[in-house]
């Protein structure tokens, strides 16, 4: 059992890394057993080297940080252990323009084989979703919903007539 | 296995019966001002899962059954979610293929009274029947780590070290 | 005492639904006294009606529909108490782009006779702020701030030659 | 009554001394990358009111002490705060003019083994004297609702009823 722990723990510390360095761009993550013998006593602590800075425990990040931190852990998890969906509200919500387009782009690449449902305030990143967008308004206290295929949008946008010279 | 649609009938903020989607492979966005009921999406699929009421943001089930100034007196509420399995090829999304045959129904009603049942393809069923069955499809219940709701993103990071050791070994 | 608490509770309640009704365009706002005659002992309680929708208890709402809540308190209460200054970060996080710019306009209009300093990663709050922006990098580790005059920028920029036709 | 500039001195994040502002009447912004120091200069208004570690995202004062891996030896962290009366016109910003004399300089520092001390114009004073300095000037040190931290602005309007109270009875 302590076998399997840690060959799984070595491939989801592994992938966090992968995922940390490249969301982060020349950031650095770690999982660390606090009890290398006994990993099931003391368990697991995080620690994060956000790109030109030092080593930190996750407390002492900032609210963007640490958002890239629990990012980076999700995805990491997922190489192990893959979900076929994942459902995320507002992860984007303290992050900067940047770190949101750079998330965004992401599970733009990373969901080659999953299905990703992103609720969103940030144009930065619902532009990215070229597929299917879900609008969600309450016109008179009811909500209702309605499913857009954006790039069927943009076709016809296309297909009508040059302004006149 | 992918989510087809959710179907959501006087849930939260839908009155009547809405169906939500169809989602597909790949990125979906749900994007709207706020208030409008993007979050109640989520929590549509929270109550299909069988999270408890604190969880879906409020005290009892019956409070999720909707209720507004139009429609004071709506009975029960029920959530239905499509599940159908595609052909992993690795490729853009647009080539993904339904396989027919091969989809999921789970649904969750609540009512007044706080009570609530289950079905899974149309029968009444225990909630650990839907666990085991989406289970097998690779959709742990028991981790819900694939569900990130409004406000949490950042606490996952920090989680105590023995609650990440019991993540991971729930993983395994 | 009591006649104290409530004229102040009075004003505060009047001048909370005013900023209400302004930044929802068309919801309303309560304050009520859970116990009229004895206001010390049950305390007060916040009722929100968002636009189109019905009166709700404050937990019910949304996480933008809870931050416009405490913002118009919070505004609502400086007309009875004003504070010189108000420095607040990042109470843009949960609001959708419109309302975003709709507290933005407003803190612009609410603060002719008061300091406000605004933290904030959306775009449609700090480009309103024509006057003053503190930019925060960290090129090495350690932060350094610049004080910027945007005005000083648009001006320099028009003073360009034109290019040449 | 405004802040004029924030002076620090190895205070958290920056290392060194830095001028912060200044900033005048009207609306000031504070942009920048996450992770750059915004809410560091939150904490560095936090640090001289008064407030206790836990609210400044800390368990000792010890920890606001600039530490990174170029200077891990910094011994004291300092926070001075320039303040100045400005005429209320009810005018455009522009046109605030400040008035000469009317300086008061509000300064803290921290030191390793968690002491740490006040000065009100350059003098050492005790908390309480600066205050009561500020209620003077109509910044009420005991309501703190003139900040409002990264994360607590949804959480204003979900007081309990009797903080409510409290709340407003402060402020009578
Ligand atoms: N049982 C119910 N009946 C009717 N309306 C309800 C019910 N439960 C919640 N609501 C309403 O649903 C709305 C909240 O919806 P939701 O949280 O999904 O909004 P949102 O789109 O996520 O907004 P935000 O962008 O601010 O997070 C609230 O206005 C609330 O009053
Ligand atoms: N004592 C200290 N010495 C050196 N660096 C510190 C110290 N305390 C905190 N920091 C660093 O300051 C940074 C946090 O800064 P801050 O919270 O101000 O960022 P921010 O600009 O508000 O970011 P965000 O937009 O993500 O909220 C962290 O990277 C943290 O490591
Ligand atoms: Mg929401
Ligand atoms: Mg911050």
């Amino acid at each position: 059992r302590y076998q399997e722990f840690m060959a799984g723990f070595m491939i989801i510390n592994q992938k966090l890394k992968e995922v940390f360095r490249m969301i982060s761009i020349g950031g650095d993550a770690e999982l660390e057993l606090q009890d290398t013998f006994n990993p099931f006593l003391e368990g697991i602590a995080f620690s994060v080297r956000p790109r030109n800075k030092a080593w930190t425990q996750i407390d002492r990040l900032s609210g963007g940080e640490k958002t890239l931190s629990s990012l980076a852990l999700v995805f990491g998890l997922h190489y192990f252990k893959p979900s076929p969906f994942y459902m995320m509200d507002e992860i984007d919500a303290a992050l900067d323009t940047r770190n949101v387009s750079i998330i965004g782009h992401y599970i733009k690449k990373f969901t080659v084989n999953c299905q990703f449902i992103v609720i969103s305030l940030r144009a930065e990143m619902y532009d990215l979703f070229e597929r299917r967008i879900i609008g969600v308004f309450k016109p008179d206290g009811c909500t209702r919903t309605v499913a857009i295929d954006p790039r069927e949008f943009s076709k016809s946008h296309l297909k009508q007539p040059s302004p006149p010279p | 296995m992918i989510i087809k649609n959710i179907v959501v009938h006087n849930f939260k903020s839908f009155h009547g019966t809405h169906v939500i989607g169809p989602f597909f492979k790949g990125m979906s966005s749900v994007i709207g001002p706020n208030g409008s009921g993007k979050s109640n999406v989520l929590d549509s699929i929270l109550f299909v899962f069988g999270y408890r009421a604190s969880k879906i943001r409020t005290k009892k089930v019956s409070m999720l059954i909707h209720n507004s100034a139009k429609f004071p007196n709506c009975n029960s509420c029920t959530v239905t979610v499509n599940f159908v399995q595609i052909l992993d090829n690795n490729g853009p999304q647009e080539d993904a293929q339904e396989i027919p045959g091969t989809e999921v129904e789970v649904s969750r009603s609540a009512f007044k009274d706080n009570s609530s049942h289950y079905t899974l393809d149309g029968k009444r069923v225990q909630f650990k029947d839907i666990a085991v069955k989406l289970q097998n499809h690779g959709v742990d219940l028991t981790n819900g780590r694939f569900l990130i709701l409004q406000g949490e993103v950042e606490q996952i990071a920090q989680m105590k070290p023995k609650a990440e050791n019991e993540n991971d070994t729930g993983l395994l």
